[in-house]
């Protein structure tokens, strides 16, 4: 079937690519078994690609269904929000389909000039969304107290919670450590 | 609030509310989360005289007692208020408060995760009204021990055995070699008085494979281990050093025969075996941990990319243009790349958990009506989707922390300690790999089926209905 570089295509490819897998597996497990083996040793010798083809079918499911889930929810929000949250999920599809290029030149008729168009289009994304970077987690809305992170609280004063962390180490209710007088002192004296 | 991120924000072109409200399922559900937090919150269990950090491993042990029992007073209050049933557990216990109180695990997780779901998913009617009540309002700590020393998820290799003895009505839970001791439940070392344990049953001399028993660990008053029960703890980890994992052994412990969880398989007071309609159907605890682990998979990423994405804002590095001030790390498109995909992820994995937490619950009702159809579509499902998000979870946070420069290595960033929980998470309940191959078996049937006209259960359709191959 020809490639199409749209959303529903590279679902469309991503589920290509588990039913091919799946279908290597059963082939060469028979043909192992072919071959004398066992059905549970040609399932061991065939196990890396088992758990590639499960796991290409687990991302073919994600992919599907942050879309699909994405696409009933669309309309009941703002035009600003929905733009936001179409954008996304092209970001997390195409992103994958940039990971696994592999897979879909392996399984699919996917080419070299879909693939450049698949990142730009993904360098795109990065830059439209951009601006709201910020805006997007804030929207996780997870408290200071909850989120516990010198890097990572609301006002942003990082430098100053770093240094506020570093003088709760205990090493600094001391001016001078008691290994100084124990060890180094005496080790540097030639006395240890 | 730092200007670069005031900036940030003035710039935002949506309405961050509708997002948050979005996220939580409708401005009542944002309202009755936000007073969860300030209910919690406003006890200051989170507040520390000492950084937990710095204490001992012992010590870390004693404040994830009292933090953890300090909690249950606040859930056991919002009980009283709205009696909200087990909402408030899992809002507060297996979400992000709970993480943000207990930050390196709970020892008392595992008694609602899996010992009150098992016993409202395995027990008999009338076992669970003896048990049930006492396990809500904690008089009794349960936790769960299924995992040995000596084998895993493949849990059929699982040496700790139940013989009945018809002549006493008794089960005699017996740990035959070292490698038959169970290892790692959490709560089981110091915290749990009772526990469910999964051991082959025989009886009659005959070994029906394994089986669910609820077994008294210490004495109720003394906390003390009961004769014949070995335990301790296994030491510390990687990270969650405060879930007090443990190890646990029999020699020869008696137990009544009521004490095995009934309701899918029973011995008879005569020994008689009367098996269960699926030998799947004990599995069911494993099941939904699974499904709920997805959605704690979101909060650890969304906890993650918040904290470098408001990092990369405040930061500057570098200055790639002369006589122009370095720039926000942020405006780099390679950080743009680390982060924007972890905030996609969670949306993805958000959606994906809903969606399979609404399957879990429909497959779970069939199966009370003996409808046990779509059990293996849904174990397939639970065990891939279980693998690709903790691991996905784990990668995102290492990314967010590698985003976050030398300043991600400290512990203050809360990255070090997100990694440890998530990536525990890539081997509990099934090591990953491990799954992925029980994901496997399934497609493999599936393909099979389909290569012989069948009909294929809804999330595997598509290999009917694709033809893959390249074009030549």
């Amino acid at each position: 079937p020809p490639w199409e570089n749209t959303i529903e295509g590279i679902i469309k490819g991503f589920q290509r690519v588990a039913a091919g897998k799946i279908g290597l597996c059963v082939s060469n497990i028979e043909k192992r078994q072919n071959t004398g083996l066992s059905y549970e040793d040609a399932w061991n010798m065939t196990s890396v690609q088992l758990a590639s083809a499960s796991e290409a079918h687990c991302r073919a499911i994600l992919l599907y269904t942050y879309y699909t889930e994405t696409e009933k929810i669309v309309n009941t929000v703002s035009p600003a929000l929905r733009q936001v949250l179409l954008q996304l999920v092209d970001l997390y599809v195409v992103y994958w389909a940039l990971q696994r290029l592999g897979d879909l030149l392996r399984f699919t008729s996917i080419s070299e000039k879909d693939i450049d168009e698949l990142q730009r289009w993904y360098e795109d994304l990065l830059t439209k969304l951009r601006p709201n970077a910020v805006g997007l987690v804030d929207a996780f809305d997870i408290r200071d107290e909850i989120l516990r992170s010198a890097l990572g609280a609301y006002d942003g004063r990082v430098y100053e919670r770093l240094m506020e962390a570093a003088l709760r180490s205990p090493l600094n209710a001391e001016p001078v450590n008691s290994s100084f007088h124990k060890y180094l002192k005496p080790f540097m004296q030639g006395k240890l | 609030v730092n200007p670069d991120l005031q900036r940030e924000r003035d710039k935002c072109t949506f309405n961050v509310t509708e997002l948050i409200n979005l996220i939580d399922g409708g401005v009542q559900k944002t309202e009755e989360r936000k007073k969860q937090e300030d209910m919690v919150l406003s006890e200051g269990i989170h507040i520390e005289d000492v950084p937990s950090e710095y204490l001992s491993h012992k010590e870390k042990y004693e404040l994830a007692v009292k933090k953890a029992c300090l909690l249950f007073k606040v859930i056991r209050k919002m009980q009283e208020e709205d009696n909200a049933g087990m909402e408030n557990y899992r809002a507060v216990l297996g979400g992000k408060l709970g993480s943000a109180i207990l930050q390196d695990g709970s020892p008392l997780t595992l008694h609602y995760v899996m010992f009150i779901p098992t016993l409202m998913g395995q027990a008999s009617v009338e076992q669970q009204v003896h048990w049930i009540g006492r396990a809500f309002d904690l008089n009794i700590i349960g936790t769960y021990a299924q995992t040995e020393l000596g084998h895993g998820t493949f849990i059929r290799g699982l040496e700790t055995t139940a013989t009945y003895d018809p002549s006493t009505k008794e089960f005699v839970l017996h740990s035959p070699t070292l490698t038959a001791y169970k290892w790692w439940p959490g709560g089981l070392a110091h915290t749990a008085n009772y526990c469910i344990v999964m051991a082959q049953l025989y009886t009659k001399g005959q070994c029906h494979g394994i089986h669910p028993f609820i077994v008294q660990l210490r004495d109720e008053e003394t906390h003390m281990p009961l004769k014949g029960i070995k335990i301790g703890e296994i030491g510390v980890k990687l990270g969650m050093n405060g879930t007090n994992n443990g190890f646990l052994g029999f020699d020869h412990v008696r137990i009544p025969r009521e004490h095995m969880l009934m309701k899918n398989s029973k011995v008879l007071e005569d020994g008689t075996y009367v098996n269960s309609p699926s030998s799947k159907l004990a599995y069911g605890t494993m099941m939904f941990v699974r499904v709920v682990l997805v959605t704690d998979m979101c909060n650890y990423m969304a906890k993650a990319v918040t904290i470098a994405m408001r990092y990369s804002a405040v930061r500057r590095q570098s200055q790639p243009k002369p006589n122009e001030p370095e720039p926000q790390i942020l405006d780099y498109l390679t950080q743009q790349h680390k982060l924007l995909i972890g905030v996609a992820s969670v949306h993805a994995f958000r959606l994906n958990a809903d969606w399979l937490w609404n399957m879990y619950n429909n497959v779970t009702a069939e199966l009370d009506a003996g409808d046990l159809e779509r059990l293996p579509e849904l174990h397939a499902l639970s065990c891939c989707l279980k693998a690709v998000s903790t691991a996905d979870a784990a990668e995102c946070v290492e990314r967010c922390r590698l985003a976050c420069g030398g300043h991600g290595y400290m512990l203050a960033s809360n990255l070090p300690s997100t990694y440890g929980l998530t990536t525990a998470a890539c081997t509990y309940e099934g090591e990953n790999t491990v799954l992925l191959l029980q994901t496997a078996r399934y497609l493999v049937k599936a393909w099979q089926q389909a290569a012989g006209g069948n009909a294929l259960t809804p999330t595997v359709s598509y290999i009917a209905t694709v033809n893959s191959g390249r074009r030549l």
